[in-house]
């Protein structure tokens, strides 16, 4: 069956999620193709980073105003640590 | 700052364009360029010299999705652009994403705004939390004619080359804090039963059913208002926002401004002499309109469309001792008025004054 849209949304915002800490907030980037196996607490600790520096509520959870500002435009640098 | 503290060794950079996007003519990207540049040789001892077809400390180049530096570009939106922090051969190169559309103005987006942030990296930069400062990682509009360096930017280069040569040293606007007892307001308006507070090129949003205050750029919603509005008033009836900036006035109707506007003040009937409006609030059950210039007040009918008899006339003679108006709104029956970091709220009805507050005791700190 098609998944209902809202899961297919979750997907899709998972996937935002999981690639804007893989760009801006050094989440590890490894081959395994599912989340759950990464352990929560990195993705949700790294999404607080995110949430912190953006001085959004610290949820640690992909709310409707982090999603927004995840999809802002903006400059291709990481936040925290090296650029090179 | 960068981890590592990266710098310069020398003040005296180069930079070179490598290439250019089609999407914009060549003088116009010179230009920006140029204009971003200066924003930090303006305050910094640092100088830029263009040099061409040989390699310079800064190569701004556009480039198109994989271009080799580990980094793909992502088609258009997301991100615009990234720049390397000072260091040879890449290093303190900018590379622009070729699939954005590039611009002059606010539509797209603005190759001034992007090069100017890339350049702060160049230079040693990271991103600033600051959600005013040009080093913010978001994207954001402002006139580059209206465009001043943040004090946030010129603390943090500064901090890594020092001050300018000049004698006097420039200073930039700081981003507003709801809760900063010593926040004044440039004018107030109610907006579909939110609040809006402006403050520079910003504005402070209120929603009464959320604890949190917002706070954005005017140009995020009205691209084409100026900042630094200095009254604001809703007609409730026409749905419309009006705001005035000197001696000019705009009509806002939701994210659109009305065609036709910016009009003179002079239309709404002030005499030649009134330059300039410092408040503005309009009665929903009257439908006057009350503007506040310096000690004296008008009133306006909204229905006749035209200047009420007899006025000016001074303010204390109806409104009190509430001293001179920096912003005004009308909520709920009563008016708060706003003179410096004291609010007043009146009662139109038995005109008098029936609290005092501090400025900022709308936003919950």
């Amino acid at each position: 069956f098609p998944l209902a849209p809202e899961t297919e949304d979750e997907g899709k915002n998972l996937q935002l999620v999981e690639t804007y800490l893989q760009n801006f907030y050094n989440l590890e980037r490894d081959k395994k193709p599912h989340l759950r196996n990464r352990g929560e607490n990195v993705f949700a600790a790294k999404l607080k980073e995110m949430q912190e520096f953006f001085g959004l509520h610290v949820t640690g959870k992909p709310d409707l105003h982090t999603l927004e500002m995840m999809k802002k435009p903006r400059c291709g640098v990481p936040d925290i640590g090296q650029y090179v | 700052f960068t981890a590592g503290n990266p710098k310069w060794k020398k003040n005296n950079l180069t930079y070179r364009i490598l290439n250019y996007t089609p999407k914009m003519r060549q003088a116009d990207v010179d230009e920006a360029i140029q204009k971003a540049l200066s924003i930090w040789s303006n305050v910094t001892p640092l100088t830029f010299r263009r040099v061409e077809d040989k390699d310079a400390d800064i190569v701004i180049s556009f480039a198109y999705r994989d271009h080799r530096d580990n980094s793909p570009f992502d088609g258009p939106n997301g991100q615009l652009a990234h720049a390397f922090q000072p260091g040879e051969g890449i290093g303190g190169d900018v590379h622009l994403d070729e699939e954005e559309a590039w611009t002059k103005y606010e539509r797209g987006y603005n190759l001034f705004i992007v090069v100017a942030h890339e350049l702060g990296h160049s230079l040693g930069l990271s991103h600033s939390s600051d959600p005013g400062a040009l080093m913010y990682p978001a994207y954001s509009y402002t006139d580059p004619n209206e465009f001043l360096l943040p004090q946030d930017d010129i603390d943090g280069i500064q901090a890594i080359y020092g001050q300018s040569n000049t004698a006097v040293q420039p200073t930039g606007p700081v981003t507003p804090q709801a809760c900063d007892p010593n926040l004044t307001f440039d004018a107030i308006t109610s907006l579909r039963g939110e609040i809006i507070f402006f403050k520079g090129r910003y504005m402070l949003r209120k929603h009464p059913s959320r604890t949190e205050t917002e706070l954005n750029f005017i140009s995020l919603f009205w691209s084409n208002l100026p900042s630094g509005i200095q009254a604001a008033y809703e007609n409730v009836e026409r749905d419309e926002v009006l705001v005035f900036k000197e001696s000019k006035y705009w009509v806002i109707r939701g994210y659109d401004i009305a065609p036709g506007y910016p009009k003179p003040i002079h239309h709404l009937g002030f005499p030649k002499t009134v330059k300039r409006v410092n408040a503005a609030y309009s009665d929903e059950t009257t439908g006057k309109t009350y503007f506040f210039v310096a000690d004296r007040y008008w009133r306006y009918d909204e229905n006749k469309k035209s200047m009420d008899h007899g006025y000016p006339r001074k303010i204390v003679s109806n409104f009190g001792k509430i001293g001179r108006v920096d912003a005004a709104f009308q909520k709920d029956g009563y008016v708060y008025f706003f003179h410096g970091t004291t609010q007043f709220q009146f009662d139109p009805r038995t005109k008098r004054i029936v609290r005092q507050m501090k400025s900022i005791s709308w936003f919950n700190c």
